[in-house]
């Protein structure tokens, strides 16, 4: 089983 | 004043079908070196990050950066009004709260003009980090559209592992697993036909077909698609758009519970 990660945790905003 | 006049509309046409299935609505920021768009879809897995060059364009004027909060529904809508060789311009008036779409036909008999409201969409921009990637693959993007298609038979997800040899793409679900090996090809006439593989390390990453399909309706805008991978960081999936700029897909991994 597998987990969707947001891309929020690699990308920071701005 | 906001000017930018493309002689292939058709161009347009494909980088909205690009975008318009993860994207409800986004911002199309222009500035005097082009537009640029970056947009997550809705549950913040994936990033659209569309880039025309100003110099890419046959005509174009930016005397103030300008952000056009755009309904992709809206806007394809008036796409369907263009011919596919018709020439377009985009229009728009400083701090304007519309855009006009001009439609030439080839011969110049033809004229039509569609003035689209704008929006006011929060802006949230991400900084997506320079990363020197584990595994460049390139394929050709009716190829790799294939692939996404066929293995999203099998499961939610497909697990793409790169060696030296080649790439695989692998689901397993209800019915049964996939496989599907691409080795890199060795001698190719057609650029555009080819596979290749830039590899520093081995790289295997899960990724949600979902999202996979939604980045191959980019597929008419170029031959070739460009995977870049590294482990634990997310996809990108580049496809070029002719001598006018690029669309770059980044999708968040799956990772195991």
């Amino acid at each position: 089983p597998t987990k969707q990660v947001s891309l929020t945790s690699f990308f920071k905003k701005k | 004043m906001f000017e930018a006049r493309l002689v292939q509309s058709s161009i347009f046409k494909k980088v909205l079908e690009a975008i318009k299935e993860l994207l409800n609505e986004a911002t199309f920021d222009c500035s005097d070196s082009g537009i640029q768009l970056q947009a997550m879809d809705s549950s913040h897995v994936s990033l659209v990050s569309l880039n025309l060059r100003s110099d890419g364009f046959d005509q174009y004027r930016c005397d103030r950066n300008l952000s056009m909060g755009i309904n992709l529904a809206s806007m394809t809508k008036i796409m369907k009004c263009a011919g596919n060789d018709d020439i377009m311009t985009m229009k728009a008036q400083d701090n304007a709260d519309s855009v006009t779409f001009m439609f030439e036909s080839p011969n110049q008999e033809k004229m039509s003009d569609y003035e689209m409201k704008l929006m006011n969409l929060d802006q949230e921009h991400l900084g997506i980090p320079e990363t020197d990637y584990s595994c460049v693959i390139k394929l050709p993007s009716a190829e790799f559209a294939r692939i996404c298609r066929d293995l999203s038979q099998f499961g939610e997800s497909v697990v793409i592992s790169c060696t030296k040899e080649g790439v695989k793409f692998s689901a397993a679900g209800d019915i049964g697993s996939a496989n599907i090996k691409l080795a890199q090809t060795a001698n190719v006439d057609k650029e555009d036909e080819a596979v290749s593989i830039e590899m520093q390390e081995k790289v295997s990453l899960t990724f949600a077909c979902r999202y996979l399909n939604y980045f191959t309706k980019a597929t008419p805008l170029s031959p070739q698609v460009c995977l870049s991978m590294s482990a634990e960081v997310p996809l990108v999936v580049e496809y070029k758009i002719g001598e006018i700029g690029h669309i770059r897909y980044y999708l968040a991994p799956k990772i195991e519970e």
